[in-house]
């Protein structure tokens, strides 16, 4: 049998910045860099 | 294996209910194949990002054990420190015995944004920080999973319809055929893309890349000169890192291809542009690292991504 666990597709963060006008400086102040997560030796 | 690193993407939606402890205390959590680590916030976290997530009460649950050691986990632009310890955690009505969660203290500021209070970690286990053993493991070596893969579905247009399944393959989440691919490395979900070709011309990954499935990244991420390409051949302009495109000209942009173990896997303008009432339309390629690609939500929600640890492969089929 099949375990499942529904996802909600939520607000993202960048929704709710931009609606509080924080969004421009969340991103300067956060630059996102997408490969944070991936060490260059392990990928 | 060193602390692991994890993303600060802000436009990631995606999130499920997980419950910790006894009684249980639930959270939302962002399934990641990106990464292998579960975490949530402590009570012990006063930082602004814990302040407004849930957190979780050891004290209070009669099956709570302190492992005892520190936890640290550093994005790009800040860290999670805590430390780590053992509880049953229900994923999906499945209870996972004595699995080991990290338990932040502190956080970085730009968690407070985040729908989610914390991440689950679906990516393989020599990648946990703290030598942690990832959730699935765990259903696996209970013997709580049939087989031993999950599965991702992400529906594009609803608030809901989206499903992470485990211990199989849910036949209503695809249709057509199942094309396997052996991964590259048995670490990430990282396999080989032989080429991106737009209208037959190859635009990226010339003699074959590196890319990584993950579920926890919201865009296509690649090297800076290949995605500046591929979004000047649709015909976006970069506006402070967003590649803007018309909204009116969305049906007459060109496929992205991606051809991979000999199959193609084709991104059509519908799928990689995304709509928003504040900035427009915006396509869903971003800027990464030198080389390698990471094939996220984007691509996710086009193809259902099956992360079979049975045969170390990634199944893709048309979601």
């Amino acid at each position: 049998c099949l375990f499942q666990v529904p996802l909600e597709k939520g607000k993202t963060a960048r929704e709710t910045l931009e609606e509080q006008g924080l969004w421009e400086e969340y991103r300067l102040k956060y630059p996102y860099n997408p490969m944070a997560k991936f060490e260059d030796s392990f990928a | 294996v060193g602390g692991e690193s994890m993303t600060n993407d802000a436009d990631l939606a995606y999130y499920g209910i997980i419950s910790i402890g006894t009684p249980p205390q639930s959270f939302k959590v962002i399934f990641d194949t990106g990464s292998s680590n579960l975490w949530i916030p402590s009570i012990y976290c006063n930082s602004p990002a814990c302040n407004n997530h849930d957190k979780f009460n050891p004290s209070t649950s009669s099956t709570f054990r302190n492992n005892g050691h520190a936890l640290s986990i550093h994005y790009g632009t800040g860290s999670m420190t805590g430390f780590l310890g053992y509880d049953t955690v229900t994923v999906g009505g499945l209870a996972v015995k004595n699995q080991i969660i990290g338990l932040s203290e502190t956080e970085a500021p730009f968690m407070q944004y985040m729908r989610a209070d914390g991440i689950l970690g679906l990516a393989y286990p020599r990648l946990a920080a703290s030598g942690a053993t990832p959730v699935f493991d765990n259903m696996m070596s209970e013997n709580l999973v049939n087989q031993d893969m999950f599965s991702v579905y992400l529906s594009s247009d609803t608030q809901r319809g989206s499903v992470v399944t485990f211990g199989g393959i849910d036949p209503n989440h695809y249709s057509g055929s199942i094309s396997w691919i052996p991964l590259s490395r048995e670490l990430y979900w990282q396999i080989t893309v032989d080429s991106v070709t737009v209208n037959g011309e190859v635009v990226a990954c010339n003699g074959g890349c590196q890319a990584i499935v993950d579920t926890g990244t919201s865009l296509i991420v690649g090297p800076q000169s290949s995605i500046s390409n591929i979004n000047s051949k649709v015909g976006a302009t970069n506006h402070n890192g967003d590649y803007l495109v018309n909204c009116n000209s969305i049906a007459q942009m060109p496929d992205v291809i991606f051809h991979i173990h000999g199959e193609t896997f084709t991104i059509p303008g519908s799928a990689y542009v995304r709509q928003s009432h504040s900035y427009g339309c915006r396509t869903g390629f971003g800027n990464g690292g030198d080389n390698l690609w990471i094939l996220g939500d984007v691509f996710i929600r086009q193809y259902y991504a099956i992360f079979s640890r049975a045969q170390n492969m990634v199944g893709l089929a048309t979601a």
